[in-house]
């Protein structure tokens, strides 16, 4: 496996408050679990409205997404699997090359 | 040869240094390779100097990639955009005039340290790979350390974070060594793009400041026509504007930087996608990706030499 499979259960996930007081809750709980912000690159730019992409880890997952659907804030998995994503965006031939 | 190197697929750091050397050694009517200092670990910060060699004084154009390690498909544009010059030098007018009358510096990897690490470690490391003992945390933004309203909105004095501007500006030896080469040649070099990913846009100054620059219409004009232009191959759409207007305000980027220091004409492109596959854009979107993007930049470059003082 690439990276020595860390990215395992790994996921990324689209969210997009509908108001202030969301974004506000959002960038909390971020904060907490160590999210890796993909967009936009400041969690200080998260606001009503904003398209906002995160990574987290297989743990980080699970609070997310039951906090999400606790408070209804919309949301969307973007990429279910993150280690078969890093897999699958190296040809056979790249990953056996890299390995 | 030129072509049997493989431009679709993404390449260590190691190959892409090898096939600059490779191209000065084999090309030198077109090309010369040299560096313009080392990385944090040490690594050559290497530029190709693309175009027909001149004594004839030339003005030139700035493409770098590769300033966030992990946007992989930047440093992939890169490459491509050198095979296409010169191997239709000779069958294409437009690439011809290019080439004959302008330079094109061309920096594949300028984050050479974080791209490394994101090849063999952590493939979604963004920032630089400074150490500064006084911190945990290691890295900077190379895109917030540039010395245009340094370290304000958008940026963080944190150094734990992604975007952290860094202890000064200038701070990092990759930043520094680009920053000097566009001061030195800043009279000669025309325009500045700067390659990123991922959201489909193509982006001007300001990004510190919600202003229109005194230029707008001539840039505008070329953003427009550069996004038509890359929609007619695949039909992909791409946004433009201002960057503090169609992205977010962010203080300390190079793009702003090298406008403030006088290169008129200032780009930064956020290529594929828009965030199914994120900074993972698999190979076989390299090509499409890279040849709707070359379209762009050569429209943005010929709008630029014909149309604009």
């Amino acid at each position: 496996h690439s990276y020595d499979n860390r990215y395992a259960g790994h996921k990324v996930i689209r969210l997009i408050p509908k108001s202030e007081e969301e974004a506000l809750a959002l960038k909390s709980v971020s904060h907490q679990l160590k999210v890796d912000l993909w967009q936009p690159s400041s969690i200080s730019y998260v606001s009503e409205g904003t398209i906002t992409d995160v990574r987290v880890t297989q743990n980080a997952s699970r609070t997310l997404l039951a906090f999400l659907q606790k408070t209804n804030i919309q949301y969307k998995v973007l990429i279910e699997d993150l280690q078969k994503a890093v897999e699958n965006e190296n040809s056979v031939h790249t990953q056996r090359n890299r390995r | 040869s030129l072509s049997e190197y493989n431009y679709e697929v993404y390449h260590s750091l190691e190959d892409i240094q090898s096939w600059m050397h490779y191209l000065n050694q084999t090309q030198p009517s077109l090309v010369q390779v040299f560096s313009i200092g080392r990385s944090f670990e040490g690594r050559p910060l290497l530029i190709i100097q693309l175009g027909r060699k001149s004594q004839v004084y030339k003005r030139a154009v700035w493409i770098d990639c590769g300033i966030h390690a992990r946007e992989w498909i930047g440093p992939a544009f890169c490459q491509w955009f050198v095979k296409e010059a010169i191997l239709t030098y000779k069958t294409d007018p437009a690439m011809r005039k290019m080439l004959n009358h302008l330079y094109f510096y061309i920096m594949p990897v300028l984050n050479v340290d974080g791209y490394h690490f994101s090849w063999t470690h952590d493939r979604f490391w963004r920032k630089t790979r400074s150490r500064n003992s006084k911190f945990r945390c290691r890295g900077v933004d190379a895109n917030r350390n540039w010395k245009v309203k340094w370290c304000d909105e958008g940026a963080s004095a944190d150094p734990c974070d992604d975007t952290y501007c860094g202890p000064f500006p200038e701070s990092e030896p990759e930043v520094k060594a680009v920053a000097n080469f566009l001061r030195k040649h800043r009279k000669r070099i025309r325009a500045y793009l700067s390659f990123h990913a991922y959201a489909q846009m193509l982006l001007y100054p300001y990004s510190y400041k919600h202003a229109t620059i005194p230029n707008f219409s001539c840039v505008e004009f070329a953003a427009h026509k550069a996004v038509k232009a890359l929609r007619s191959v695949h039909g992909i759409r791409y946004r433009h504007g201002p960057a503090s207007q169609t992205l977010y305000v962010s203080s300390g980027n190079s793009m702003d930087w090298a406008y403030k220091n006088g290169i008129p004409y200032s780009f930064a492109f956020e290529l594929r996608d828009t965030g199914y596959f994120g900074f993972l854009l698999p190979e076989m979107l390299i090509k499409p990706t890279c040849t709707e993007t070359m379209l762009a930049v050569k429209n943005i470059t010929m709008h630029l030499l014909k149309n604009c003082p």
